[in-house]
């Protein structure tokens, strides 16, 4: 058996049933009720299922792109999946809605038995891995076997290495003299007959489930904001560009700010790139820089202070990155501007459809050269594009759905690739450091960008959360 | 190349071993090439994991495997993973 991941740090968990068919939702409950009794009843797991949207477990019924980053496929194939113990998303248990399933015992025929792979589903809800044995229920290959109430003993010996038996005090800690914590009962285990189902008001009619109830970070294509427009009709455009290509000498100075300087331990940041080995983070007409010596001090400062050029009554810059040429490239609304150190390059600022991108497109969100494969991508809203650096112009494969970077999310606020060649992103206060080789996030949950890339103190009564 | 005898296009076996972890997921954006031999040592991580016989050729007891029902979670076979960055173990993940 493999453990996978954190454990659940206590042992009473909630369940919800998030979505359901009228018909079919005592059947679902009931199927629900025993795949969790098969797991309760080899650990001291008790659960009770909650009418909440903050139950540790959410279950639902979904189909195809349900705004979690792994699509179903329709019948056959991939039935459901599940995320292992955690805050948000984890523990909880997705089945696929086109499957064709059957919720009692005993039925047969071309139909998937439900409860077989409820219990498969919660085992990862649990923290358990795949198997390679076969006979395990945690082998990930569906096999059409009668649930039993005792697991098999590969899933059996899982489940008590991280939530003990039932007969045995469990934790390391606890003097081999003290008396036995009396054995749970049985009562808490489910209530489902306890009180009537009342259906949540989203599910009223059966809606899709939207995971923003929860997580601040979601995906969800179908209740995202759609900030891209795409089928907005295409105006042309009559202002000319918000800076002619000439050189200013002396640099403009803003005479006035428009704005307070923002707070170096609390802010959000637009854009975040290294430029000469030293990190340079932009937030509206402000730039921090950090070198080797941490954040040098009279920072932030105005952006314009080193590089004139950029148009005079920007409000901030959405992205900027240094390409394989050392230029380094500003992204402004609907123009880039590339830079020879504080010199803007003859022609430019040029226009975001001169890379190819699409005359819809009224920002850029964040540029970063990935450091897996040292090419470089551009975001924006749901959408990213891989740049060709030797044309000039973005790949022909291109857009594609910024959901391949899984649990970023969209609308992101800036990307880069730091001197360690990992990939981190931001948005709001937080960033993910990004696993290339799996393709996710390292952390599902976003980090404090002010402690880390600012090293700012952390407050009194604030959570070290990676202490934790 | 496939010579019509298969009855699953290699391309399906790379998407599925990419997808439940026997590859690299990082391949799906970078299409990155890989050699014959890494190829047939990722099938043979999934003949292991499936217990047919670990011959690192899609043979028919693959192909059975591949069109079996299953769950969608990867099955996290670390080994399975060529880049040397990958080989720490002491890191979680968290959720699929």
């Amino acid at each position: 058996y493999v453990l996978q991941g954190p454990k659940w740090d206590k042992t009473d968990l909630t369940w919800s049933l998030v979505n359901w068919t009228m018909e079919d939702a005592p059947q679902i409950r009931r199927a629900l009720t025993e795949a969790l009794s098969v797991w309760a009843h080899s650990s001291k797991l008790t659960f009770r299922e909650v009418r909440s949207d903050q139950a540790d477990i959410q279950v639902l019924f979904a189909r195809g792109d349900h705004g979690d980053g792994y699509k179903f496929d329709g019948p056959g194939m991939v039935l459901a999946h599940a995320f292992y113990p955690g805050v948000g998303r984890g523990g909880d248990a997705h089945f696929d809605a086109d499957e064709k399933w059957h919720f009692t015992r005993g039925e047969r025929g071309d139909s998937t038995n439900f409860l077989g792979v409820a219990v498969h589903e919660f085992g990862h809800s649990l923290g358990l891995g795949h198997s390679s044995d076969q006979n395990a229920i945690m082998y990930p290959w569906y096999h059409d076997n009668e649930v039993d109430i005792n697991l098999p003993a590969d899933d059996r010996n899982a489940i008590q290495q991280l939530y003990g038996s039932k007969d045995k005090t469990w934790g390391p800690f606890k003097p081999p003299t003290r008396p036995k914590t009396p054995p749970t009962t049985t009562t808490t285990t489910t209530t489902t007959t306890r009180r009537p189902l009342v259906y949540y008001p989203q599910n009223r009619h059966n809606e899709p489930y939207d995971p923003r109830r929860r997580y601040p970070y979601n995906n969800n294509p179908h209740q995202r904001d759609r900030k891209l427009p795409t089928t907005t009709t295409y105006r042309p455009r009559t202002d000319s560009p918000p800076h002619p290509t000439r050189t200013w000498y002396p640099p403009p100075q803003p005479t006035k700010p428009k704005k307070l300087k923002p707070d170096t331990c609390h802010t959000t940041y637009d854009a975040i790139s290294i430029i000469r080995r030293e990190i340079f983070i932009f937030r509206g007409q402000f730039l921090w820089r950090i070198g080797d010596h941490g954040l040098y001090p009279g920072y932030p400062t105005y952006t314009h202070r080193l590089w004139a050029e950029l148009p005079k009554n920007f409000s901030k810059v959405d992205a900027v990155y240094e390409n394989k040429d050392r230029k380094i490239v500003f992204f402004i609304g609907r123009y880039y501007y590339v830079f020879d150190s504080v010199t803007l390059v003859s022609g430019y600022p040029q226009p975001l459809t001169s890379l190819g991108l699409p005359q819809s497109l009224t920002h850029i969100d964040a540029a970063f050269v990935w450091g897996y494969n040292n090419r470089t991508y551009l975001t924006s809203g749901t959408l990213y594009w891989r740049l060709d650096e030797d044309t000039g112009r973005v790949e022909l494969d291109y857009p594609r759905d910024m959901s391949i970077w899984r649990g970023i999310g969209y609308n992101i606020d800036a990307a880069f690739k730091y001197t360690n060649g990992k990939t981190y992103f931001f948005k709001g206060y937080g960033y993910w450091e990004f696993n290339d080789d799996l393709m996710e996030v390292a952390h599902p949950r976003p980090k404090l960008s002010a402690r880390k890339w600012m090293h700012c103190p952390r407050l009194v009564n604030e959570v070290d959360e990676e202490q934790t | 190349a496939n010579n019509g005898k298969s009855a699953v296009s290699e391309d399906t076996v790379y998407n599925y071993l990419m997808e439940f972890d026997y590859l690299p997921k990082s391949d799906i954006e970078t299409g990155a090439l890989r050699t014959e031999e890494q190829l047939k040592d990722a099938i043979r991580k999934l003949q292991r994991f499936g217990n047919i016989p670990a011959t690192g050729e899609i043979d028919e007891a693959t192909q059975k495997l591949i069109h079996r029902p299953r769950c969608g979670v990867g099955d996290n076979t670390r080994t399975a993973n060529f880049s040397p960055d990958n080989l720490q173990y002491g890191h979680h993940r968290m959720k699929r």
